[in-house]
């Protein structure tokens, strides 16, 4: 019995920025950390 | 108190996939992050842009909600969500959990606005999750719901639709050959064990061996800045603002790169690891990043099927 959920791939909120003309600022704005959400453990 | 957990903010996450909350269900659409453990999603106590962006849940309208009121504050790279705990039942493919804990968004981090996600469901170990709170795939096992204490993962490449989480055991339409079994490093996160990073038959990074994290929850490969320089400058990139570009002219010229793991090569074509952008050419997917820690992200995921193995505590790989 498996049970399978569908996935979507939609637009990022990357894309949805760019075509807003809004990533420089946001990405400048809210840089991404990738490691933060592991950083409490390492 | 509820300790803070750092979580995803990744702007080039992208695949989701609906469960439902409370009775009468209330829908939501959620990343399956392997790379977290807590679920929440957006209530009617958040007003912010990123809250009224999406849907949120109103206990008021479920007859199963209880409330936990303990405060949950996750804070990630980018800004942080804050709110506080509650059970209800849970659906996810049809499979009902019931009194799951969950999360439910008081703020949230104004990038959330623009992520067409609401919510997160998190994969990982239950000793990650902030507060103790239960996750649902533990939920499931504990339950007896599934057949196997495993879940696997299929992200398409180009199609919209056809991605798959698969709860309870493996779908052998979405990968070939056989599976490569990888014991976990630490059983909190799906982390492994990576040999070396190669291309054209010499290591090009993680020489003598580095530790990655398999996670659905980052859309790129992530790695030690120096080892993500060495890549991006074999492969002809350039870098600019911390991303990594090539001329989309070169994609077909460009090398392999295999991730030896466990005996067995990962390879990735160019054409999996080069992504256009809208406004700024083909960037490559690899980013660096300031710890020893790898990444292995969406980028790695879409080229090889993926088994979580709660019951062994491995995960699995096969070409997808």
């Amino acid at each position: 019995c498996l049970v399978q959920i569908p996935l979507e791939k939609g637009k990022s909120a990357r894309e949805v920025l760019e075509e807003q003309g809004l990533w420089e600022e946001y990405r400048q704005k809210y840089p991404y950390n990738p490691m933060a959400k592991f950083d409490g453990s390492f | 108190a509820v300790g803070p957990e750092s979580m995803t903010n990744d702007a080039g996450l992208s695949y989701y996939g609906v469960i439902s909350i409370g009775n009468p269900p209330q829908s939501f659409k959620v990343i399956f992050d392997t790379g977290s453990s807590n679920l929440w999603v957006p209530s009617i106590y958040c007003n912010s842009a990123a809250c009224n962006n999406h849907v949120k849940f109103d206990p008021g309208r479920s007859s199963t909600y209880r409330q936990n009121g303990s405060p949950l504050s996750i804070t990630y790279g980018t800004g942080s969500m804050t709110g506080f705990l509650g059970y209800d039942t849970v659906t996810v493919g049809g499979l009902t959990v019931t009194n799951q804990i969950f999360g439910l968004s008081q703020t949230e981090a104004p990038f959330m606005q623009y992520m067409q996600a609401d919510g997160i469901l998190g994969l990982a170990y239950p000793s990650l999750s902030a507060s103790g709170a239960t996750p649902v795939f533990d939920n499931m096992m504990n339950a007896g719901l599934i057949d196997q204490n495993l879940f696997s993962v299929y992200l398409s490449s180009n199609n919209q639709r056809g991605s798959v989480v698969t709860f309870g055991g493996v779908d052998t339409n979405h990968y070939s050959d056989s599976i490569t079994w990888i014991p976990l490093s630490n059983e909190l996160y799906w982390q492994i064990t990576v040999d070396s990073v190669s291309g054209n038959g010499q290591v090009v990074a993680c020489n003598g061996g580095c530790q990655a994290i398999v996670d659905t929850g980052t859309s790129l490969i992530v790695g030690p800045q120096g080892d993500i320089d060495n890549i991006n400058y074999w492969l002809g990139a350039s870098s600019q603002n911390g991303e990594y570009m090539v001329s989309c002219n070169n994609i077909g010229q460009m090398p392999d790169v295999t991730f030896n793991i466990n005996g067995q090569q990962f390879t990735l074509p160019a054409s999996v690891y080069i992504s256009p952008s809208q406004n700024y050419g083909c960037l490559t997917g690899f980013s660096g990043q300031g710890t020893n820690l790898w990444i292995l992200g969406d980028v790695f995921l879409r080229q090889y099927y993926s088994i979580f193995n709660r019951g062994q505590n491995m995960v699995g790989l096969a070409k997808a």
